[in-house]
């Protein structure tokens, strides 16, 4: 009935919604390339600085890309992790899953995967992901996601080393602290 | 993140993530996104799952196959995602997170932990239009 078809997202994400929904009501594509098409206008509008470059640096200043689509009717997936340097992490998913028969690939090589089916190979850190490290850097690296190092990641920067004497202390506990907001998340 | 799940018009249910991860993470770090049954799922027979949050424990527990499995034993999308939600928060009440659940006839929940509470955006025919939604968290 009406119910379906149907596109659901996490976040407020409309834009994204919006190009889902002609993709697959307007356009009669298949529920994968509506998601496909959804993640990638996230990917592009750098939504809330969470999806696609230019957003989240890591310790080194770096963005990568996680992104995967799953096909509900054959099970098959395709994803990327660690994608360095290729902006369209959701459509190189959909690659790995209609050009592979692996599920995941990781890092430069998903990035060379990427090269080779065509994707254009360029940064991702632009000069607002770059003032945002930068800033982290002077907040002495805080937040970070070190335990039990020294020196003590919850006042200094690293380089660090294991703390074995704290290790052996505190032991593996679980976290006690969420960084996780509706601003940073996975 | 942006994690989504569709039907189309002939019923074939897809799901996928897209993200750039958490800030600051350490060099080479991988949250659920691109793991099947944590950012997402999607099983064509009962529907389909997105998740998005703390990447780093929701991975530990598969939140998104486990709503779509407890959609399998009868559940309805919304209870499903509170059982995957709660789940984790029992073993890390500190969790923040939310999943959005599909059913394959088009019924949709959502679910949430730690958020003052958590919007979703969907669209469907007899909505007519793209409708954000509002949930408060478990």
């Amino acid at each position: 009935g009406s119910m379906i078809p149907v596109v659901i997202n996490t976040w407020p994400f409309t834009n994204a919604t919006q190009n889902a929904w002609n993709t697959i009501y307007f356009k009669k594509k298949s529920a994968l390339d509506a998601v496909e098409k959804g993640c990638t206008t996230c990917e592009y509008e750098q939504c809330d600085g969470t999806v696609g470059y230019g957003g989240s640096p890591d310790e080194n200043g770096e963005t990568t890309l996680d992104a995967m689509i799953m096909d509900g009717m054959t099970m098959n997936v395709g994803a990327v992790a660690a994608l360095r340097r290729v902006k369209s992490a959701i459509s190189v998913a959909r690659h790995v899953l209609e050009h592979t028969e692996h599920s995941m690939l990781v890092g430069d090589q998903a990035t060379a995967f990427a090269i080779s089916m065509g994707f254009k190979e360029e940064t991702l850190e632009t000069n607002a992901s770059q003032e945002i490290w930068e800033q982290w850097k002077e907040s002495s690296c805080q937040p970070n996601f070190w335990v039990n190092v020294k020196p003590d990641p919850t006042k200094f920067c690293g380089p660090y080393k294991p703390d074995t004497n704290i290790a052996r202390k505190q032991g593996n506990n679980p976290k006690q602290r969420s960084v996780f907001s509706d601003k940073n998340h996975d | 993140t942006i994690g989504m799940v569709a039907i189309d018009a002939a019923g074939r249910i897809a799901a996928g993530t897209s993200t750039n991860g958490a800030k600051f993470k350490i060099a080479g770090r991988v949250g659920d996104s691109p793991i099947p049954g944590a950012g997402a799922y999607a099983d064509g027979t009962v529907g389909a799952a997105a998740a998005t949050g703390d990447g780093d424990v929701m991975m530990r527990f598969l939140p998104s196959y486990l709503a779509v499995e407890e959609m399998r034993r009868g559940s309805s999308p919304s209870y499903a995602g509170e059982v995957a939600i709660k789940r984790i928060v029992s073993y890390y009440p500190e969790f923040v997170g939310a999943i959005v659940v599909l059913k394959s006839d088009g019924n949709y929940g959502a679910a949430c932990h730690g958020l003052p509470s958590f919007q979703f955006s969907v669209c469907n025919s007899q909505l007519g239009q793209v409708t954000v939604q509002t949930v408060e968290c478990v």
